[in-house]
């Protein structure tokens, strides 16, 4: 595993945990959005259906433990949770994501590596994940202001797409049989999807100014 | 890392 895939997954981990250190401590999940989480939750779920038939290391098996857990917990507490549910923001978080789910499962079982069960899933996983955070940005849109926590969330969220990236150049040139176009042209996508929240994140960090995203 | 088969990244 080279230092690109390490500070990937760890600025991945950051992300959740900033997430979920925002939820317990303010006990609100204002700005979040509840359809992204879902996607999150149904992306892991999805993609890690070979955790009990391929082993690849205990720090892959732990990591997609902690991944689907978290995101589980998380969609738990934004619809269970009696003070976090009060401050979700339902009228701006409107986006049709049911639609985002058919399409990538179609689009999945169109374009993958193998036609077999756990393959499809994987690439539809992939692709649901490249998507799942538009409704989070639609909402980050739509309400205008961006707080703290949840702006450094996305941010660390973009940050692990682009590590990715340079893991895949790095793995490019280093591995001799290295072709995964799937996840990597996905998460070009993913990547590119955050320009704009990058762009206006980085306007107001050197402003040192709060995070606005102009409608 | 090897890479035989299954997917390797997270």
């Amino acid at each position: 595993m080279n230092a690109f895939r390490l500070a990937g997954d760890i600025t991945h981990l950051i992300s959740i945990l900033v997430l979920l250190l925002k939820i317990y401590a303010t006990k609100s999940c204002s700005g979040i959005s509840l359809k992204t989480q879902e996607l999150y939750a149904v992306v892991f779920l999805a993609r890690y259906l070979d955790l009990f038939t391929d082993f690849i290391s205990v720090y892959n098996s732990v990591m997609k433990v902690v991944f689907i857990l978290s995101s589980v917990a998380i969609v738990w507490c934004m619809r269970r949770h009696r003070a976090v549910k009060r401050s979700y923001d339902k009228e701006l978080d409107t986006f049709r994501h049911y639609y985002l789910v058919g399409a990538c499962f179609v689009f999945a079982l169109l374009v993958h590596e193998k036609f077999t069960f756990q393959e499809v899933f994987w690439a539809f996983s992939i692709y649901l994940e490249a998507v799942a955070i538009i409704p989070q940005l639609v909402l980050l849109q739509r309400s205008g202001n961006v707080d703290n926590l949840t702006g450094q969330y996305v941010f660390f969220l973009g940050a692990y797409r682009a590590l990715y990236i340079l893991n895949w150049i790095y793995r490019y040139f280093t591995e001799a049989k290295f072709s995964r176009w799937i996840a990597c042209i996905s998460g070009l996508v993913q990547t590119a999807l955050y320009a704009d929240f990058f762009y206006y994140y980085f306007l107001s960090w050197k402003n040192n100014a709060k995070l606005n995203l102009p409608a | 890392g090897s890479e035989p088969e299954g997917h390797d990244e997270l």
